[in-house]
């Protein structure tokens, strides 16, 4: 929600993507008690140069993205999470006690170029 | 993959996939909890994770235990009716050293199948195993119940916390239950069931509420770090 909306000539750029996570493919289902899949976001696309203060960037972003100008062994910026929020989960553990914990990290909230 | 699952699981505290035998039913208030708990994340309330609301005590992981006594105490398969007396035991061992206890509540659910019969008020005597011996045991709690009365609440948050610091003091508890008046009565009531209708007759299960202080280092209950 933090990034304009990108057309679609700029989807090769680096952005969030939609990604559904069902515990049941998973076979977890038996132990996980809810949720039963979580929505999450995962982070691809590329860092060009020119683009990089529009896309959040670290400082180091930027060095590195220069340096790949440069010297092509220096890889570019990578696509990725620059905020992300925790999800709660209700689950069983081995000895059939159940837990309430919140697990920081799990849902990718906003990509940038790091 | 099975390298990357068992990474997964160890971050979740996890040794392997659980498989639970028996899946205990999840109580409503648990249920209620994780359901808040969605709503704080949805709108970025992420402070109310660190507090349990229902309970009114800070606390990021909510553990409800299993009670173990039965599987653990071949005494009392053997004991013969009126068997009034049930061990209970519950293994809080996967609490971390870094958890900060905030609430211990035993929930002992009767389902009075067993003694429905005698339509008479309960004495309820809990006891902390100590030693080998009965006489060892320390009384906790001496309760009178209706016989309608289904749920008790205790609090063992000293109890667990003992528990959780010197592990080999966890012995266990003993549950007595006796009709009202019989404690003294030379004259012994036999309960109309068998001694596997009267355990099935009681569930007990202990809820646990920690504070994580790498999870929630916002809340404010923690003593700060000198600098």
């Amino acid at each position: 929600a933090t990034f304009p909306t990108l057309e679609s000539t700029t989807n090769h750029l680096c952005q969030r993507h939609h990604m559904v996570i069902n515990f049941e493919k998973l076979g977890w289902h038996k132990w996980i008690i809810a949720p039963k899949e979580f929505r999450t976001n995962y982070c691809k696309g590329d860092c060009p140069f020119s683009l990089m203060a529009f896309f959040n960037s670290s400082n180091y972003a930027f060095f590195q993205t220069l340096m790949n100008s440069k010297t092509p062994e220096i890889p570019k910026a990578a696509c990725i999470p620059t905020k992300l929020s925790p999800i709660s989960m209700l689950y069983y553990d081995n000895d059939g006690n159940i837990i309430l914990q919140h697990h920081e990290g799990m849902v990718v909230d906003e990509c940038g170029c790091g | 993959t099975q390298l990357e699952e068992a990474s997964l699981l160890q971050f979740m505290g996890l040794s392997k996939v659980p498989s639970p035998r028996i899946a205990q039913p999840v109580p409503s208030i648990l249920m209620k909890i994780f359901q808040e708990r969605q709503k704080a994340v949805a709108t970025g309330h992420f402070q109310k994770l660190c507090y349990v609301k229902e309970f009114g005590v800070p606390g990021n992981l909510i553990r409800l235990f299993q009670d173990q006594g039965t599987l653990s105490n071949p005494e009392e398969v053997a004991q013969a009716p009126p068997c009034t007396r049930k061990f209970l035991l519950f293994n809080i061992s996967v609490i971390a050293q870094d958890e900060q206890l905030m609430m211990a509540q035993l929930e002992l659910r009767l389902r009075l199948n067993g003694y429905d019969a005698l339509k008479q008020d309960l004495e309820l005597m809990l006891s902390l195993v100590q030693g080998p011996s009965p006489q060892s045991e320390q009384k906790l709690l001496l309760r009178y119940l209706p016989w309608s009365q289904g749920v008790l609440h205790v609090d063992l948050l000293d109890v667990v916390k003992e528990w959780n610091s010197n592990p080999q003091s966890n012995l266990g508890l003993v549950l007595e239950l006796l009709p009202k008046g019989h404690r003294n009565s030379t004259v012994t009531t036999h309960p109309p069931d068998i001694c596997d209708n009267w355990r099935q007759s009681i569930q007990a299960s202990l809820m646990v509420v920690t504070l994580t202080p790498e999870e929630c280092p916002h809340f404010p209950h923690f003593p700060r770090k000198r600098r």
